[in-house]
């Protein structure tokens, strides 16, 4: 944000031939970003479909992958992240980097068969992760 | 080991062959291990029902439960949101004991009063009961040449006293639900909260009650054995649905939104069933499918 004063007429900030990629290799992403992951599983694997009714299938989904040095606003982190990216550069590396991690769920419904026959439709919290963070 | 990391490693894609049982890949633990290793659906879900025994429930009700799931859910499992914010379970009850008791009539349409035990010992204590339904289900969808009325009468009974007969209820509950038939039907849902709503708000576990379903035609005179509208053997005894609210932390709980308009009754889809409310309640009329809109 420096002011520029300019004295001679104002020449373009930007020159014509300027590629806009080029200019943002600059900003180091790493390779391997904290991202979501689907990981669709289904209750007969787990040989619970006797009584697991409904989904048949389920995709919690889980968050991996590095935490980048500059994290900015970019993965929602609260200022603590930064502070422990600090901590673990300056003073002990043996606390750890922020790690990448579900930030937001959403629910799922279930319906199951219970031991006494009875069928029971319920709604349960956290059960799908939506959005990762680096905390 | 492989669970090291304290991860479950569940291989995804490739087809994978549980051989050995469920939990090979985490034995040997101990109970309380095992449970700790799970997350929270399972661990609820689990709390040893996993490989437990269980009762198969009456194929109609199952159908009805995973239409209901079907009216209630998004295809990836995820509650719609459209739905009413007052519940977010909903368990279904095949009864105990029938044994009828007067016998039916065909000339006058009256189906056998049959005397129905319910053990709601499923119900948690974070469960607390919004509404309650009588579910009639048919083999084949039911349909009649002119519109039939049918009442549903409900006599509550106190469990069995020590004496071992059951006693009626000083005041038996007539309970008059009337519901029309043009369309064909797969099932009908009486609406029973207000019989049952100070027996499961005292946390009775055992409902005995005895139900009879009497249908005329809507000018009042009996149908023709020929024309009878209920055949009693396409009439299974009726199951018990409860929507409860669940409080615990891990149940989902929405809000209730403003513009979220409350609709007599969210069953498992209109068009295939009928949901009769009692008198003088939110509607008279059998709730009417909604049209196909244009």
């Amino acid at each position: 944000d420096q002011e520029t004063i300019g004295l001679e007429p104002q020449k373009p900030l930007v020159p014509a031939s300027f590629n806009l990629s080029e200019y943002f290799k600059q900003f180091l992403f790493p390779q391997n970003e904290c991202e979501l992951h689907d990981f669709r599983l289904s209750f007969s694997q787990l040989k619970w479909d006797s009584w697991i009714v409904a989904p048949h299938r389920y995709n919690p989904r889980y968050c991996k992958g590095d935490c980048p040095r500059a994290l900015g606003h970019r993965y929602g982190s609260p200022v603590h992240t930064m502070v422990q990216n600090i901590i673990h550069e300056k003073l002990d590396s043996s606390v750890p980097r922020p790690s990448c991690v579900p930030a937001k769920y959403s629910p799922l419904s279930v319906l199951t068969i219970e031991p006494d026959g009875s069928i029971a439709y319920k709604e349960y919290e956290d059960m799908i992760a939506t959005k990762c963070t680096c905390r | 080991s492989r669970a090291s990391t304290g991860e479950i490693q569940i291989a995804a894609g490739a087809e994978w062959e549980a051989k050995a049982e469920p939990w090979s890949l985490v034995q040997p633990l101990d109970e309380k291990d095992r449970l700790g290793f799970l997350p929270p659906l399972f661990k609820v879900l689990y709390n040893g029902q996993g490989d437990a025994p269980r009762l198969q429930p009456d194929s109609r009700a199952l159908r009805y439960m995973k239409r209901l799931y079907k009216s209630f859910a998004t295809k990836e499992g995820i509650p719609k949101s459209n739905r009413s914010p007052l519940y977010n379970t909903v368990r279904l009850f095949t009864s105990y004991a029938q044994h009828k008791q007067a016998p039916g009539d065909q000339v006058t349409g009256t189906v056998p009063s049959v005397d129905l035990l319910f053990h709601l010992d499923r119900v948690t204590a974070v469960e607390h009961f919004i509404k309650s339904v009588l579910l009639f289900t048919f083999s084949n969808p039911i349909s009649f040449s002119s519109a039939v009325k049918c009442v549903c009468n409900l006599v509550m009974k106190e469990p069995e006293s020590s004496s071992g007969n059951p006693h009626r209820t000083p005041s038996s509950l007539t309970f008059d639900s009337q519901f029309e038939f043009r369309k064909k039907y797969r099932w009908i849902e009486v609406d029973v909260t207000a019989p049952l709503q100070p027996l499961v708000a005292s946390n009775q576990r055992n409902i005995h009650m005895s139900v009879n379903l009497t249908c005329v035609k809507a000018q009042l005179q009996p149908p023709s054995a020929r024309e009878n509208p209920f055949n009693m053997t396409l009439l299974v005894p009726p199951s018990l649905l409860l929507y409860l609210n669940d409080t615990s932390a891990q149940a989902h709980h929405r809000w209730y939104s403003l513009h979220y308009k409350r609709r007599p009754s969210q069953g498992a889809g209109q068009k295939r069933g009928l949901s009769a409310c009692p008198q003088g309640e939110e509607s008279a009329e059998a709730v009417r499918p909604s049209r196909h809109r244009r």
